[in-house]
């Protein structure tokens, strides 16, 4: 099974 | 003093309907440039962009940075109230408390003055940086939405494949399998029915299928969708809509097997 990962670790708060 | 006056009510109709399911109270960014929006659904996998340039409307009027912070089931009722072709109105003060939304019919007299009252919204705004994507699919929406709703029959997962043969829709599920291949197409009378597939690399990604479910609502904005993708990156799913306007989608893919 995969996993959901979540966008912060795509995206870094501006 | 913000007031942004668009030809069409139903195209903030359909952008609002198109994300109310993701994401619930959202601040409406209103600047000189137009009205934006960015919100993460509450798992923080999924990302909703709106820009609605000034140029979508005639006039626009924002004299100084508003945020409108609505919850848009509110909003979602105050826009029933709008016939599809009314004329719709945006107003507020430099600090307000209020929205106002004002329908004109356009054929008739009738003027209807509607306000919500406005939340405080403590949200942070996420940068989301350049990508030279590996691989970007213009398709029909309506095609992209109807793969996704056939294969969240089988699955919660769809992995999409683009190589030299063309890109691949593929789940696995309980009861059994199902896969969509696409290959550029070319439809010289009807350019809608196009599908175009540019790239640069071989990619492969899970998703989840509510999520893409979900951003399919969109679909009544444009006839045409975009894919945007590369290996371990979010997502992009975008609508294009007139005057350089738009609405994005981000979605983390899911790791691991």
């Amino acid at each position: 099974a995969s996993a959901q990962g979540g966008l912060m670790k795509y995206f870094a708060p501006k | 003093m913000l007031e942004a006056r668009l030809e069409q009510a139903n195209l903030f109709k359909k952008v609002v309907d198109a994300i109310k399911d993701l994401v619930q109270d959202c601040n409406f960014d209103c600047n000189d440039s137009g009205i934006a929006l960015q919100a993460m659904d509450n798992s923080h996998v999924a990302l909703v962009s709106m820009m609605l340039r000034s140029e979508s409307f005639a006039p626009f009027r924002c004299d100084r940075n508003i945020a409108l912070g609505i919850n848009l089931t509110s909003l979602t009722k105050v826009l029933k109230c709008a016939q599809s072709d009314d004329i719709l109105t945006l107003k507020a003060e430099d600090a307000p408390d209020v929205v106002e939304l004002v329908f004109e019919s356009a054929e008739s007299d009738r003027i209807s003055e509607y306000s919500i009252k406005l939340m405080d919204i403590d949200q942070e705004h996420l940068g989301i940086p350049e990508t030279d994507y590996g691989a970007t699919i213009s398709m029909p929406a309506a095609e992209f939405q109807r793969i996704c709703r056939d294969l969240i029959a089988l699955s919660e997962s769809v992995s999409i494949e683009c190589s030299k043969e063309g890109v691949k829709f593929a789940c696995q599920g309980d009861i059994g399998s199902g896969a969509v291949t696409l290959r550029q197409h070319t439809n010289v009378d009807k350019p809608e029915m196009n599908v175009e597939i540019n790239m640069s690399e071989p990619v492969s990604l899970t998703f989840s299928l509510k999520y893409l479910v979900n951003f399919c609502k969109a679909s009544g904005l444009s006839n045409q969708v975009r894919l945007c993708l590369s290996n371990e990156v979010p997502l992009l799913v975008e609508y294009s809509l007139a005057n350089n306007s738009h609405l994005r989608f981000y979605l983390a893919p899911k790791i691991g097997d």
